[in-house]
């Protein structure tokens, strides 16, 4: 574990009054490799310890904590602001009803079960009364799984049949949500590769045509390296406004949050934390800090 | 990386370590840099222009056997069983697997083990209509171990060559699923001793270092004898096969490389590798 790794490179430290470039030494190089362990991407781990290094050189050596836990801390703080990013302004507020999201992402990732996880979390702590759109129509069943959903969480889902194109459904759902007063109207969009052209302008064209308040991209918890290129492209393509993890019961150090926060710069809004429709927690960065440690 | 002339230095070794870090390769990369370090001390790698050929070796020497096709019971059905944690790629790969068995003329059932999931049965249903393959179901909320019981006796009765059985994701860290998984492993031993024939653990090409947890944990509830690496098709290089080889040495039968039914292609180690090092 981390915790032992610097205990032993802490040695250097006791009796020393201040962290130096020399007795961080060993204990910088135990967080960039529990970093990388946690699937955090080579250069944002890089860079992130060389952030820190620069804080915790000069520190005086507190007294009453063991160095090898105020070392620690350096790294478990500087970790949460960074995750901490944005979140305070959390979801958007639309200006007038209903808030449009939009929730768009790599295939698997857990988007159709958000956008139902989303909608009733909203409805129990916001008081409103939201729509689901269903505008997947490749995947087979894919519509008959938000309705089935819906129906579970006495939810309204908007639905057409699979001969229509996805834009269109989004844009008739919206006029939908205005004749039957939903002041939250959710887009659950089908799971794309970022380098399929077509898909990733489809995804524009319903941006676009609805004009959402908030796009959300919805990440696996368990991703690997290529967190940070589907993260960048999706950045690219579409003005994000935050991000949500899912699969956060599992075990997955979950690094890849780190990446997917430093190179989009914005926030972890929610966490998915099982396969029940209340399984969704506002983020809790310091915990999400502490797992990535290890 | 490899360009002409460059010195094997510090600056190099940490570059391609970062390389080979990108594919997901984890701590099995940072040995195969130190074995390099060790090699360049020892001359056996003299240069950069050798690195890109020792590499190959080395990569290619970890997965060897790594390759196999796809089992076939001496006699009656073959039961291949599929399982992954959550949206991997399992019913797609299902379905894929189906098509790829029909087109080789042989007769396919498929159980619809998902009974947790909202329109898991749904789904697989859609896709044996489109393929005219016969289906063995019962309503979501079922016990899955019943459906798979019905589904192995379905496969005996009407003598079909492959029953293709799929099961709802679940994370290896749920004991209770985890357990219900055994369960519906103990029920198909029961009826047919051999089977399951396979057990295929389908894992998304995207995920990092879990995946190795994945697959020992997997193997504890489950005689796992198989990878389906999916979602191929993507950026992502599914290195953590090479950590995976590690604690769980079964083979990569299939790839998946996209959503259609026609994206799967049989694991080819040497593509596979070129890959990782482009
Ligand atoms: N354990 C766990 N499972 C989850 C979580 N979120 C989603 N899932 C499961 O992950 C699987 C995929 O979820 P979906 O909602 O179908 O994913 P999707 O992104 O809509 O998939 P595509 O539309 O095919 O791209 C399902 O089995 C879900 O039940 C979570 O937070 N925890
Ligand atoms: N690009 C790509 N997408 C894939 C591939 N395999 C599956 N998918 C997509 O991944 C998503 C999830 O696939 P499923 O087959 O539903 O996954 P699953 O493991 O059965 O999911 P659960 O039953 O919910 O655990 C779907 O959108 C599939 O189309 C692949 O090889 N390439
Ligand atoms: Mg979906
Ligand atoms: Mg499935």
């Amino acid at each position: 574990s981390l915790a032992g790794a610097l205990g032993k490179a802490y040695r250097a430290i006791v009796g020393q009054k201040v962290l130096t470039e020399s007795n961080i030494e060993d204990g910088i190089r135990a967080v960039r490799q529990a970093l990388l362990e946690a699937d955090v991407n080579f250069q944002v781990a890089k860079e992130f310890v060389a952030d820190v290094k620069r804080r915790a050189l000069g520190l005086d050596v507190i007294k009453a904590v063991e160095p090898g836990q105020q070392f620690i801390k350096c790294f478990h703080d500087a970790l949460t602001d960074l995750l901490l990013g944005g979140q305070a302004q959390g979801l958007p507020v639309a200006p007038q009803a209903p808030l449009v999201l939009m929730m768009c992402g790599l295939q698997g990732s857990g988007k159709t079960t958000t956008c139902a996880k989303l909608a009733l979390w909203l409805r129990k702590n916001k008081k409103k009364n939201p729509l689901l759109v269903a505008a997947d129509l490749q995947r087979p069943a894919a519509v008959d799984q938000l309705q089935a959903l819906g129906k579970q969480l006495n939810i309204a889902v908007y639905a057409e049949p699979t001969t229509a194109r996805p834009p269109e459904v989004c844009r008739r759902g919206l006029e939908h949500a205005r004749t039957r007063q939903h002041d939250v109207v959710i887009l659950d969009t089908a799971g794309r590769l970022h380098i399929d052209e077509p898909l990733m302008k489809e995804l524009q064209q319903i941006h676009d045509l609805c004009k959402p308040h908030g796009v959300l991209l919805v990440c696996d918890s368990m991703l690997g390296q290529d967190a940070v290129n589907s993260a960048k492209e999706f950045h690219a393509r579409l003005p994000l406004h935050g991000l949500v993890l899912t699969k956060v019961d599992g075990d997955a150090r979950g690094g890849a949050a780190l990446s997917i926060v430093k190179v989009t710069g914005r926030p972890i809004l929610f966490a998915g934390v099982g396969e029940k429709p209340d399984d969704l927690e506002e983020f809790d960065p310091p915990r999400m800090a502490g797992r990535i440690l290890g | 990386l490899f360009s002409f002339g460059r010195k094997l230095d510090e600056t190099f070794l940490e570059e391609l370590e970062e390389v080979l870090y990108n594919s997901d390769l984890g701590p099995v990369g940072t040995r195969i840099v130190e074995d390099l370090k060790e090699s360049y001390r020892k001359r056996e790698v003299k240069e950069v222009a050798e690195v890109p050929a020792f590499l190959r070796r080395r990569l290619l020497h970890r997965l060897a056997g790594s390759e196999a096709p796809l089992v076939s019971a001496p006699q009656g059905p073959t039961v291949v069983l599929i399982v992954g944690v959550n949206g991997s790629g399992k019913t797609t790969s299902i379905a894929k697997l189906a098509a790829h068995l029909k087109k080789q003329g042989k007769s396919v059932l498929l159980g619809a083990g998902d009974t947790f999931r909202a329109a898991a049965v749904e789904q697989l249903t859609r896709w044996a209509e489109r393929l005219g393959i016969p289906i063995v179901k019962q309503p979501t909320g079922a016990d899955p171990a019943a459906v798979a019981f019905d589904a192995v006796a379905a496969a005996v009765a009407r003598k079909v060559d492959y029953l293709l059985l799929d099961t709802a994701g679940r994370l290896h860290t749920q004991k209770n699923l985890m357990a219900e998984l055994e369960k519906v492993v103990r029920v198909v031993k029961k009826q047919l001793p051999d089977a399951p024939h396979e057990t295929l653990l389908v894992l998304d090409a995207t995920t990092g270092q879990n995946a190795i947890r994945q697959a020992s944990e997997f193997a504890q509830s489950a005689p796992v004898t198989g990878l389906i690496l999916a979602k191929m098709d993507g950026t992502a290089k599914g290195g953590a096969f090479f950590g995976i080889r590690e604690v769980l040495p079964v083979p990569v039968k299939f790839l998946g490389v996209g959503e259609g039914v026609e994206d799967l292609e049989p694991f080819a180690v040497e593509g596979y590798v070129d890959a990782i090092l482009t």
